[in-house]
């Protein structure tokens, strides 16, 4: 319904505004109905710039830069609306060590809220977890899974791995 | 109601019997490329009642079903286990009362599927329902895939929209 | 014309067939037309199966093999018509440590043919080059460039970053 | 022809005058995100010719204009000279004298483009037809941007051969 569109766009807009500038340290964003006189099927715009670079489209964004204002996005919508968990698909890949220290930071400040389940490659977002899955295929097309230490699992994907390969 | 343990037979790269048991908190997935993690996001979708094998990165539904490797056979069936933890009790009236809710899904190569709540057959319907009625349901912001997050920035504003939707 | 495209896509297709099994240690993967008939118009479908794994749609790859298939087309064509330079920015985003090596191993192998420029968030990657370039950004929005050491490009993107940001 | 250094000022986030000069062999770029070096690969082709902004992730070719920061004057115009080592001789008939080859671009904010060979002004075509006659011009497949990889394997069979075509 258009009463329930436009109540769900404020809150999340307005969650966003808050939560970008946190996850960039600084910055500002918003979200921008392309049609506000049709509310069934106006697009939605991003318009978003890191501390200190001007306001533009959000095309010309760096690719670290894009995936976290997604992100930013996403979080939003959650806090909004929680669901009881949320997995994460290596949703940290394009960002380097500054802004995954952030994201991690914002999970953290999310857990008392839901459960979560991050696949990463990275090993500071593994130090997050409570508990630790390693997949692996050592028979060629089987994947299994056991629990593992974060060592381990940091290893897996750090020098030892050419070792395996 | 929280995750509480996911059991895959024969599903994708899971040709044996496997679970995998949650925290609350968080619980991370870790291994080289090629592996299975992505799998399992796939499986937890497809048993929550996932009705589109693009959404799985397949063409068919059976895309789902091992299909062999060099050292195995193809498995003629593809299984998949949910339980979640009911302590909380946000369960929908008919299964506030039980402490688990485990949901089933099972795809044979004929094409023939079969659904199970608690171990009870019921229809596809009956499994969205019951998401639905907690909320859980496979919102898209709640289950980030691989690859969403580019997405979002390059999908048009119309297609923008849906996210939002799903919250609405 | 007709018959260059089915010269050059039978040359880039015998390439292909080659270097996927270097890249993947193994496997095999081939281009196919849709339309034979139609050379002006036809598509090319990728069919790849990496080492031990049945052949299927390249769909159903993981994030980190569909990376590497198209690296693997991407310098295929390369091989075939050499340009004097290549630039890749941040191909190796998707991969994990053992295929970085890989990917290292198979750019060693080229840098007699051509130039390469490389952006990369990745240490092992970085021990390739011959000269370093960080970017930064001191002054919020303005870019500068200065000649870096291996080791200063790796501390870059590694722990001391948190303390820069 | 290979590469021996690039020139940038004014373009996007590169306000200040930036020279790059680019090693036999192997160049690494590295930075955090959101620092520039994107924009450097947006610089070559651009210089060398790139007709469509939306290729170099802007909506008017504009947007490659330094458009100001928190601390910095938006600039007037953008201006960017790529120079090749010309000591293979592979340069086309006009050129093949030439120990070096510098090709410059310049674009006001009023729109006005300029255009250069070796500090002599000619037409954007001109610059195109140079690289073209030497095999260098901006192939797709020689400079592969950030998420290109990406694309080969999500395109539409019909809109993958266009690498192949780029080498035939
Ligand atoms: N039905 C199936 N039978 C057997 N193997 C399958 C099936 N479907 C997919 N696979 C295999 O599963 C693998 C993909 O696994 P997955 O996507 O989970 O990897 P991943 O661990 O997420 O890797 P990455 O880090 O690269 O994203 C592929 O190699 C694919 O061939
Ligand atoms: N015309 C312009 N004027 C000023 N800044 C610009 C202009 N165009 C783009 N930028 C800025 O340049 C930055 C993008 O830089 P770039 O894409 O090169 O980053 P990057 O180093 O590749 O980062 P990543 O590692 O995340 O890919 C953006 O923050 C954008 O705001
Ligand atoms: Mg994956
Ligand atoms: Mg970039």
């Amino acid at each position: 319904s258009r009463k329930r569109f436009r109540e769900t766009f404020d809150a999340v807009n307005s969650q966003f505004q808050e939560l970008f500038p946190k996850l960039f340290r600084g910055g500002r964003a918003k979200l921008v109905l392309t049609d506000e006189e049709n509310l069934l099927e106006t697009g939605v715009e991003i318009i978003a710039s890191p501390p200190g670079k001007k306001l533009q489209s959000i095309t010309l964004l760096s690719g670290g830069e894009k995936a976290l204002t997604a992100i930013a996005l996403i979080f939003s919508i959650f806090l909004i609306k929680p669901s009881p968990f949320c997995l994460l698909d290596e949703v940290d890949a394009p960002l380097d060590d500054a802004n995954v220290d952030r994201f991690n930071d914002m999970i953290r400040s999310m857990i008392g809220h839901s459960q979560f389940i991050l696949i990463t490659h990275n090993k500071r977002t593994m130090e997050l977890a409570d508990v630790l899955y390693g997949v692996t295929m050592e028979e060629a097309g089987a994947s299994k899974m056991v629990s593992v230490r974060l060592n381990q699992a940091q290893e897996m994907v750090g020098e030892t791995q050419t070792a395996v390969a | 109601m929280r995750l509480k343990s996911l059991e895959l037979i024969g599903f994708k790269s899971f040709v044996d019997r496997t679970v995998i048991h949650f925290e609350e908190g968080v619980t991370g997935i870790v291994g080289p490329n090629g592996c299975g993690k992505s799998n399992v996001v796939d499986a937890i979708r497809w048993v929550m009642g996932e009705m589109s094998a693009k959404h799985l990165r397949g063409s068919d539904m059976q895309d789902v079903i091992f299909n062999g490797s060099e050292t195995r056979q193809a498995m003629g069936m593809s299984q998949v286990y949910l339980t979640f933890d009911n302590s909380d009790g946000r369960a929908p009236a008919d299964f506030s009362k039980y402490n688990e809710i485990q949901v089933g899904r099972r795809l044979y190569r004929s094409g023939e599927s079969e659904y199970f709540i608690n171990k009870t057959p019921c229809r596809l319907k009956d499994i969205i329902d019951l998401f639905l009625g907690t909320g859980v349901g496979t919102k898209a912001y709640s289950v980030v895939e691989q690859g969403m997050i580019g997405s979002i920035i390059t999908a048009k504003p119309e297609d923008r929209r849906f996210f939002l939707e799903e919250a609405a």
